[in-house]
């Protein structure tokens, strides 16, 4: 794709014609589909990365809930590359390639995405309007249908983290949701990656009780963000999200857990502060890099998990 | 990149220690646009946590005036969000 690069930020064209030439170019281990449109009428593309084969198990990850956390969809990008980039080089990728599916999209809220790109830079929700308000937008992390708006999300429309107007208002959240749902017997674990503040967090967030995978999540979290930290020291928090960052009702980990996927985390990526929302292109590699450790490692996990 | 420029605005962290502290910011987010980046909104404010938030060019002097008659603990993580958001595109890589 013209002017793409895994160490810049790309816009929203930019990242669609990289999806349809990454899976053009590598069609024995990439396939492109469609799984729905946002409010502006844009195409919500899905990248299913792995060998063809019958009955593989899934793991599904998605990128830029938020509009500004521009970092986020940037890891998606670079989870491909790195897929199709060390298949067959890299014992532990070959593996998961060939055990495993990632359905990977690349960017949730793309009206939003495109947003931060021409008007600002600091835009989060998404760009829809509903009747009553002149206001603009839905918190999509709200807006799924788990304990929808009940704790730690607004009913205002002008609000940060308006809920939207019933679970699931939004077509992108309903696109998602409707592709789970319609893939819930393979898919075994849920990734949302977000930024910043470095943590790693697990249901619930929309009540302060916990799973009954508690101990499980807990052990398996400890145990990522320890792997991440072996690159860079970085150094992340874990727990689930309630108590570890605050409630909040309507998070899609909390949805795709209690779908039943027992795996379901949130990733939020680097930094801590000095640079929140805009963090320096230079920091793509190192951030994505020790990412990457993370993420191999809970899908070494749900290998072994069956 | 086009629109909003974010000349002069600033990130400012709060040391937040109590429930007062919480009014504190709460009084404070209904009078000025503030935008949090942590957490995501006033009402998720709890004791003893960080409170990251953006604050307009026109409004940084009544909330420093405002943290500092109330004597709360705060730093400036970014003095000028433009500088910063200029910087982010600082890639060497072709």
């Amino acid at each position: 794709a013209t002017g793409h690069s895994y160490e810049k930020y790309n816009n929203w064209e930019t990242i669609e014609a990289w999806t349809q030439q990454v899976a053009s170019e590598n069609p024995d281990l990439i396939s492109r589909s469609a799984i729905g449109t946002t409010f502006e009428g844009r195409t919500m593309y899905l990248l299913k990365v792995g060998k063809p084969g019958p009955n593989k198990p899934a793991i599904f990850m998605d990128c830029g809930f938020h509009a500004r956390e521009w970092i986020s969809p940037a890891f998606c990008q670079w989870f491909v590359r790195e897929a199709v980039r060390t298949y067959g080089r890299e014992i532990h990728m070959t593996e998961f390639l060939e055990k495993l599916d990632f359905y990977v999209l690349p960017v949730v809220n793309i009206d939003g995405y495109v947003y931060t790109w021409t008007k600002n830079r600091m835009w989060r929700k998404t760009r829809s309007t509903h009747d009553g308000t002149t206001c603009i937008g839905t918190d999509p992390n709200r807006n799924f249908d788990a304990g929808w708006c009940k704790l730690g999300a607004s009913r205002n429309p002008c609000d940060e983290t308006y809920c939207g107007p019933a679970a699931e208002s939004e077509k992108e959240t309903k696109a998602l949701a409707n592709f789970i749902r319609n893939n819930l017997s393979s898919i075994k674990a849920y990734l949302t990656i977000h930024s910043y503040s470095q943590m790693m967090l697990y249901p619930y967030s929309y009540d302060y009780k916990l799973t009954e995978d508690n101990v499980e999540l807990n052990a398996l979290a400890k145990a990522t963000v320890k792997e991440l930290a072996t690159l860079h020291g970085t150094k992340y928090t874990y727990g689930p999200g309630a108590t570890t960052i605050y409630p909040a009702a309507g998070g899609s980990d909390d949805w795709a857990y209690d779908q039943g996927i027992k795996y379901s985390f949130t990733f939020e990526l680097r930094d801590k502060g000095r640079y929140g929302f805009a963090l320096p292109e230079s920091k793509i590699r190192p951030t994505c890099e020790e990412t990457m450790l993370a993420i191999k490692h809970i899908a070494n996990y749900v290998l072994e998990h069956p | 990149h086009s629109g909003e420029h974010f000349e002069g605005e600033k990130v400012f962290r709060v040391f937040v220690e109590d429930e007062n502290h919480i009014n504190l910011l709460h009084a404070l987010a209904s009078t000025n646009q503030i935008d949090f980046w942590k957490p995501d909104s006033v009402t998720q404010i709890k004791p003893h946590s960080t409170v990251d938030f953006r604050v307009e060019a026109e409004d940084i002097s009544t909330v420093e005036d405002f943290l500092e008659q109330n004597e709360l603990q705060y730093e400036v993580l970014i003095s000028n969000l433009r500088s910063i958001l200029e910087a982010q595109f600082d890639s060497q890589v072709r």
